[in-house]
């Protein structure tokens, strides 16, 4: 029994890396086994988690061109229930590649399904856009969650991400559902902060996670020495948020 | 004569909407005819600077395909000298359609090369991707300006920046040159703001900006009441560091 989880917002710079790798982090940390795959190019929750690639290192790109196994590319982290699918700059030409191949939203949905029995977790970190390698993420999701950070441009992304997941629920992915609307870099001094956590909670009242991530220098501090929050600093208010959500994830998906 | 400047950075949330809105508006009250154009299927260049558009209202997708002229798309606002051409989720066919058009890299260059006696300064805002939105932007600027958050994936990021770069020149765009490295959300009290600032000067020491954008709260409120912070709050260091980075920006490409 696996379950598969979505991290996705095409606005930027929202937090969907850094709640990619500490969710996964405090899921590993609480004993479940739990694969962290890296989909942005970018390759920011690779290097924020610590792994560091050489130029023969097996990536995502070649477990999703089937050059590699899955379990060949996957590399294991300072959290022994964590393991990570890295990602480098090659996954750029996956989106191109994958054009010309059948079912090619399927990839990562086919690739994934091997690994049911090994992980109770699997956390796919996406990038700032809604191409094939989000659609991929979100054909081979059982829900997604939704970082927003409780700003002005926020608000205006989510109507067309909730169309696209709609979207990929009518064609590829009938059971994709939503985990839950994640408010971070919340900062309780700011008026528009507030404002904008009051919209969101009326327009999704059921949806959004009780867990808050506030805005806490150590979150920005943590990728820079390679470690989840949790390791760097254990208990400043980022990890604790993080245990929190974590908590919640792991309450609403508990297996019956 | 006109400039025309590409604001980009795959990394997301690093300010390009912000300083494609302000520094726009900044030139603008400084008598500079000038023209934001929205290449983001976002939008948020469009409504942070405060235009409102009903479904007929023409935008940059319609002008990329030749359905509609530049100037019938163009909207003003509060700034007599700052029209912008907007972008809604529209834009998002333009990636797609584009991909069959004999030259479709040179579709925004050849557009906007009619325009150049109408404007001093055209703005391009750029979405948090490297696809043929922001590919158009890159082969019809003259230069590119680099917001970049002091954070830790902010250096990560420059280097497949640059390297982009690169390749637009040699095979789409012969003279594109960085018109600089602007370092954003600047937090004095924060030491990795610091050394990311330090490791970014000792790595490009003659192109990033005197000018530095401070973490400023009024910043982030005015794209929510629709105005430039210049409008919004003109005394404000938000405000003043945009209006330097302006003064920078002119000094550096006055005509001859
Ligand atoms: N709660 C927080 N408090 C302080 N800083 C944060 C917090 N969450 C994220 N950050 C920092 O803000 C920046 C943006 O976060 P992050 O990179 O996780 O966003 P993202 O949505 O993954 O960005 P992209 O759209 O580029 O993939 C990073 O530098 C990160 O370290
Ligand atoms: N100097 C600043 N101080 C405080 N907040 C800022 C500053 N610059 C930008 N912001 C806020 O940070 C968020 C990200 O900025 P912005 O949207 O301009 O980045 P972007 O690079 O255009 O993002 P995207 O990658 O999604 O296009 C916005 O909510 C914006 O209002
Ligand atoms: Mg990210
Ligand atoms: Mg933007």
């Amino acid at each position: 029994m696996s379950t598969v989880i979505c991290i996705a917002n095409r606005k930027g710079g929202v937090g969907k890396t850094t709640t990619a790798i500490n969710l996964s982090a405090a899921l590993g940390v609480a004993g479940a086994a739990t694969l962290l795959v890296d989909c942005d190019p970018q390759g920011n929750a690779t290097s924020g988690i610590g792994v560091k690639l050489t130029d023969e290192s097996p990536t995502l790109y070649d477990v999703l061109l089937e050059e590699c196994p899955l379990a060949d590319a996957v590399q294991h982290t300072a959290i022994a229930q964590l393991a990570v699918l890295p990602a480098n700059h090659d996954l750029i030409g996956a989106e191109v590649e994958l054009l010309n191949i059948e079912r090619r939203e399927y990839r990562l949905q086919e690739i994934l399904r091997k690994e049911y029995d090994r992980y109770r977790y699997i956390i796919l970190d996406c990038p700032p856009s809604l191409g094939l390698l989000t659609v991929n993420a979100l054909t081979a999701a059982d829900s997604v969650l939704i970082p927003l950070q409780c700003e002005y441009y926020a608000l205006e992304g989510l109507r067309s991400l909730l169309e696209t997941i709609d979207l990929i629920r009518e064609r590829l992915n009938p059971d994709l559902a939503i985990e839950g609307l994640l408010l971070t870099m919340f900062d309780a001094r700011n008026k528009l902060c507030h404002q904008v956590a009051d919209e969101v909670r009326k327009f999704f009242p059921q949806q959004v996670f009780d867990a808050i991530i506030p805005r806490n220098v150590r979150l920005s501090e943590s990728p820079s020495h390679g470690l989840p929050v949790i390791l760097y600093d254990p208990s400043c208010r980022g990890a604790q948020s993080y245990m929190e959500l974590a908590q919640e994830v792991a309450t609403s998906n508990k297996s019956t």
